[in-house]
């Protein structure tokens, strides 16, 4: 986190904010509600609180403005910037700016979420400046999450927390902190390969590798807002070019950036027992069709061409896979091998001689 | 051979003004007088590159386009 140039800060924790106009694209309850979400993000995290004032000069005016609004800085029109905030302080200090011209919203992924912009206009309104963090809420870049999923990252909290102090509570707040690839400790919830790429996910992330460019860290939002963050398991289907997610007892089937109408399934669909509620880990191996699906001991074998689950399964994963398990956190097939991910662990396991042939870091696989 | 100019034209307008509203700071006030402005607009851009963790060239390469053209906080990235 970065504080603004001077270190600017209310002197009082007690904040008074107004809402001086609204958006045609929302209801006003819908506005005054993602307001108030957004100001309950900080007061969660800190000692501040906020009181509405419906008249008179409130600390923080918020207001929805056009093109040259008078404060030196013009909205530009739809996209680009989309609102802008001032550090704390007298008359314009404190105060937040939307650009009407965008087109707002209060939930889904259609026009920009009004909660999500707010929230980090209050952090500048606070006397945060931006984060070079791409996961902090603080980054200037605008990245859609589930409102009602949203957690403040650790970033934020203690960027906030380093001009208002903790909380007055022995429980102080913790929030999702961006994973490192080369922190010793990374370890990954699901990995997949797709059209020559790897994808590597961790919570609300992933890495992208490409063969020919950098390693790159994105959202899992940004490509699919849809689809839910901790992914546990997933797998290339060579079959039909497609990507395979698991989360719980769902499923969600992508071809390229697009999530297959009809999704999410159910996992018993496949063939899985009512007993099965996760699964950890999967691969599928292009060359007989068959993918191996990973749950605590055990493993599943599916045909992707019969589309069945075959018989005679679950075995025991020691059984096949010796000196691998009991417990994967992601599998993936790469060059004739078969790779478990296993905490800050990577196996790689010869399926010719049926041994593990070499232990390695996991992040090896991040050029780490 | 220079292909496209009229678009890299544009990309140059949009990449200058992108610089100029996110990464003017006191830097630019104190630079030598004798700095031309493409030293002071690569500085610039280095230091967005740097920012976002792009591949730091000084160059508006296609990756720092793309993040230059994401939707974004008003608020200048550097400085007050």
């Amino acid at each position: 986190f970065t504080l603004t140039d001077g270190n600017p800060k209310w002197k009082r924790t007690n904040i008074t904010y107004r809402i001086l106009n609204y958006t045609p694209d929302m209801h006003q309850s819908d506005v005054d509600n993602a307001i108030k979400k957004a100001l309950e993000v900080w007061s969660n995290a800190s000692p501040l609180t906020f009181k509405r004032l419906y008249d008179g000069i409130a600390d923080i005016m918020i207001s929805f403005e056009v093109r040259d609004h008078r404060d030196n800085s013009p909205f530009d029109g739809p996209n680009g910037i989309l609102a802008h905030a001032f550090q704390p302080g007298d008359n314009i200090g404190g105060d937040v700016h939307f650009d009407e011209e965008e087109s707002w919203s209060s939930k889904g992924t259609r026009g920009y979420n009004l909660f999500i912009v707010a929230a980090h206009e209050l952090g500048h309104s606070m006397g945060l400046s931006h984060s070079d963090d791409a996961g902090a809420l603080m980054y200037p870049t605008y990245s859609y999450t589930e409102p009602h999923l949203f957690r403040l990252p650790q970033d934020d909290i203690d960027g906030i927390q380093a001009i208002y102090g903790k909380l007055d509570n022995p429980v102080q707040p913790t929030g999702p902190t961006t994973p490192k690839a080369c922190d010793p400790r990374t370890t990954f919830d699901a990995v997949a390969s797709i059209r020559g790429e790897m994808m590597f996910f961790k919570g609300r992330q992933f890495w992208r590798k490409h063969p020919q460019l950098d390693l790159e860290l994105y959202f899992i939002a940004l490509f699919w807002p849809n689809l839910p963050s901790r992914i546990e398991a997933a797998y290339e289907n060579y079959e039909k070019d497609q990507l395979v997610l698991f989360k719980g007892n769902q499923y969600w089937v992508l071809n390229g950036y697009d999530i297959q109408y009809g999704y999410p399934k159910s996992i018993y669909h496949l063939g899985f027992p009512k007993t099965v509620k996760k699964i950890d880990a999967a691969f599928s191996d292009p060359e007989s069709g068959k993918t191996y699906f990973f749950v605590g001991n055990k493993y599943w074998r599916y045909d992707e061409i019969r589309q069945t689950m075959e018989a005679g399964y679950p075995k025991n994963i020691a059984q096949t896979f010796k000196g691998v398990g009991p417990k994967i956190d992601a599998a993936l097939q790469h060059d004739g091998y078969v790779y478990f991910f296993q905490g800050t662990k990577v196996l790689q396991f010869n399926p010719n001689s049926r041994r593990v042939q070499s232990v390695q870091r996991s992040n090896t696989w991040l050029n780490c | 051979a220079p292909v496209d100019l009229v678009r890299n034209d544009v990309d140059m307008n949009f990449v200058k003004n992108y610089l100029n509203n996110y990464y003017s700071s006191e830097d630019e006030a104190i630079a030598p007088f004798y700095y031309d402005d493409n030293v002071t607009l690569a500085e610039k851009l280095k230091k967005m590159q740097q920012f976002f963790g792009l591949e730091v060239t000084g160059n508006p390469d296609s990756e720092t386009l793309a993040v230059m053209k994401k939707p974004r906080c008003g608020v200048p990235d550097l400085g007050t």
